[in-house]
């Protein structure tokens, strides 16, 4: 709409790209580098009847740790992109209470190999298998086969910073109390990364298979709430004095 | 909001290093 899109010139475009770029390499986890080194690092069959053989409620914690841990690496990638330390603080909570779990999974495809169906976790390539004693089968089920769909883009570091940007930055979160500023964000975002597909020279068809995504990250947080919700009905205790206090904040 | 997430806010509020 070219009523409400800022206007930004092809320099701040560039500039916003690089700074969100740099954000991401700085703030990932890990190097895809040393992921694809440790791909073929998968858990032995001993290994993976010792995480299906764990009582429900630890392997529960164990994966609630880790989704914190990556968590943490998404709040420093939101505090570098310029423009959301300008956001007031409650739109900063907003938004990454909201989208920070989404970018942990787009973030997942890089540590996802696709050869194997197995994605990196507790330091070597896990199947869906390995999460078998959660006791939530359909979520792990779809959380693999959107890493599977997203690899299917095969999103360069740079396609894939830009597009975790613009899902963080999401205009249409509830309790945004200065949600223009937050929508003239998230639109220089989106120009910033069709300026990145464009330069990659990637389909036209990309940005709305990107689109999709969207969507689909926004259902599996809803079934991730709902698992947990089941969960802490039957483990009350568990989750209050076991689970990470920024996990319990975040989807409490 | 802040009050309900002391972690969150605290984790904005340091500094990035």
């Amino acid at each position: 709409n070219g009523e409400t899109s800022p206007t930004v010139s092809m320099a701040e475009l560039e500039h916003l790209a690089q700074n969100i770029s740099k954000s991401h390499v700085e703030t990932c986890q890990y190097l895809r580098e040393e992921l694809q080194q440790l791909s073929w690092q998968a858990f032995l069959q001993d290994e993976v009847d010792g995480y299906q053989s764990k009582p429900r409620e630890v392997m529960w914690q164990l994966c609630a740790i880790k989704i914190t841990e990556a968590i943490q690496y998404v709040v420093e990638f939101a505090k570098r992109i310029d423009g959301f330390m300008e956001l007031c603080q409650n739109d900063q909570i907003v938004l990454l209470k909201a989208g920070s779990l989404e970018v942990v999974f787009v973030r997942m495809c890089r540590a996802f190999d696709t050869q194997n169906n197995t994605v990196y976790f507790d330091g070597k390539y896990a199947g869906p298998d390995v999460f078998k004693a959660l006791g939530c089968d359909d979520l792990i089920t779809s959380v693999f086969d959107f890493a599977k769909s997203m690899c299917s883009l095969h999103l360069s570091e740079d396609e894939i910073a830009l597009f975790s940007a613009f899902v963080l930055l999401s205009a249409d979160r509830t309790w945004l109390q200065e949600k223009l500023q937050v929508e003239k964000l998230q639109q220089k975002t989106q120009l910033a990364l069709q300026h990145v597909l464009q330069k990659n020279q990637r389909e036209d068809g990309i940005l709305s298979k990107l689109r999709c995504k969207v969507s689909a990250l926004r259902s599996l947080c809803a079934r991730h709430s709902e698992n947990l919700s089941a969960f802490r009905a039957v483990y009350p205790d568990i989750v209050r004095s076991h689970f990470p206090p920024l996990y319990k904040e975040l989807f409490g | 909001l802040k009050e309900k997430h002391k972690i969150l806010h605290q984790l904005l509020q340091n500094s990035t290093s």
